[in-house]
């Protein structure tokens, strides 16, 4: 059974994309077989892949919606062991044709428990908000996974986020846990990260991975090129966190 | 007649919110009287200009709703000529809310239309989605400032935006226009931010404003202390560019 992780976080810009695709990008490359799901209607997983939204013939919308299965859905990536469900723009309407629905939280839900699928991990790369599509990675989800910017705004909005983790958790998935926090876009030349790092951990304590994603020019360069950052320049900072916290997270298999 | 901007773009993390706070202080202190809306439910321009959201009696989803008058929610800052109407976490249920009802679109702007008010411009800082808040601002406003992050992957987003654009112009508010886009978090370190901002010239013309604000570790950090970059660090080159961007807005009144 896939252990299904939603990278989730409604405060805008703070690398739920980049961390989705790099961490899905080192467990494939240490032979998990990973399937990333974008399920934000910006495409950003899917373009930052080389992945062409247009082309696919089944999206996340389709799936969402009931009208695909997964594995219908389900395009190959040029890297081994990572396939991926393409976003589609309909995503935006979710919020919208749902609300009309009976138990609009489960619908991702359902599609998952309609198949069995050989995947060791999958992720789900949320867009920023708390809206339905949201609310149904985190109902199909073992657990959630939160980049956190080193930025003051980007505290603001975490007792929100908990809040939304809970009323899940208690409402509609007794499963759901806090996979972890993940300190992003660290700049070691300012004192403000150092400041937010230490209230974060302060707060959150032994859920913040021990591995901080430092703001590094490389990672935002290589969605350009269709590539992750470990197959773009595998030796720089960027890259090396990555795989870093992948090993974090392999650790927490033995833990599962 | 109050100028209404909407200052939006569903892509994350953009500047939206520092962009709303401080061209609306930049304009308060070239003397006109400003009202700032926060209708994102993380509250990020609230808390950047110091108001508390929970003391405020009504706030901007009463306002929505039509539980309250523009008037009723306002609450005034210590900047003089800038008041502002604080967000509420409930503005995070409105899609849900407004699926059920006719013309959901037009909930904003029928409160501009309950009252006159003597302002000379009013900002709506708009969350990073295109669900209906950002529609409802849409069709209540005059102009549409969209800041522009310069990084590849803000660039993807923008024909999704103009879409959405042209949509609210053709279909609910035939006053819409694109007031501006805003060049934001240029780093001038790596070749990157210089290749987006060209592409984004080249592609938009003079709706680029000639002003680029400076990626300036000053301007993320006066969130904590409550205030408006110009008001924590006027010096800094992150202010000194707001203050250019206010200057090039005053002078796009006198076309109006
Ligand atoms: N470690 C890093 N160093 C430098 N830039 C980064 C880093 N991580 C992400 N970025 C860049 O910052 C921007 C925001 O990151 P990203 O798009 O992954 O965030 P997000 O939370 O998915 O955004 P959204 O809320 O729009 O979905 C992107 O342009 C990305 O390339
Ligand atoms: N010019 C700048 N230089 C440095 N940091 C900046 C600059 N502009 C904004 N920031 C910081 O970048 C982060 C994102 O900015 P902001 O919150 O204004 O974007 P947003 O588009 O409103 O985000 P959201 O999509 O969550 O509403 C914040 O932490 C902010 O302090
Ligand atoms: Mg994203
Ligand atoms: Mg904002």
């Amino acid at each position: 059974k896939p252990y299904i992780i939603a990278v989730s976080n409604q405060k805008g810009g703070v690398g739920k994309t980049t961390t989705a695709i790099n961490v899905a990008t080192a467990l494939a490359a240490a032979g998990r077989k990973v399937l990333l799901i974008d399920l934000d209607p910006q495409g950003n997983a899917t373009v930052s892949l080389g992945v062409s939204r247009v082309k696919a013939a089944r999206n996340a919308y389709d799936v969402m919606m009931g009208d695909a299965t997964i594995s219908s859905a389900i395009i190959w990536t040029k890297i081994p062991n990572l396939s991926v469900i393409a976003a589609s723009k309909d995503l935006a309407g979710v919020d919208f044709e749902l609300a009309q629905k009976k138990n609009p939280q489960f619908y991702l839900k359902k599609a998952f428990d309609q198949e069995s699928l050989a995947y060791d991990y999958i992720f789900i790369d949320c867009p920023p908000s708390v809206g339905m599509l949201t609310v149904n990675a985190l109902v199909a989800a073992r657990g959630v996974m939160i980049p956190v910017q080193c930025e003051y705004l980007a505290l603001e909005g975490l007792a929100d986020l908990m809040k939304t983790v809970e009323l899940v958790h208690r409402n509609f998935n007794h499963d759901l846990i806090i996979q972890g926090l993940v300190l992003t876009m660290y700049d070691g030349r300012t004192g403000l990260s150092e400041v937010v790092a230490q209230d974060v951990r302060s707060y959150f304590g032994d859920k913040v991975y021990k591995t901080v994603i430092p703001r590094n020019v490389r990672v935002s360069e290589a969605p350009s090129h269709g590539k992750p950052i470990l197959l773009y320049d595998f030796k720089s900072r960027g890259s090396q966190a990555y795989i870093g916290l992948a090993a974090e997270i392999l650790k927490q298999e033995v833990k599962k």
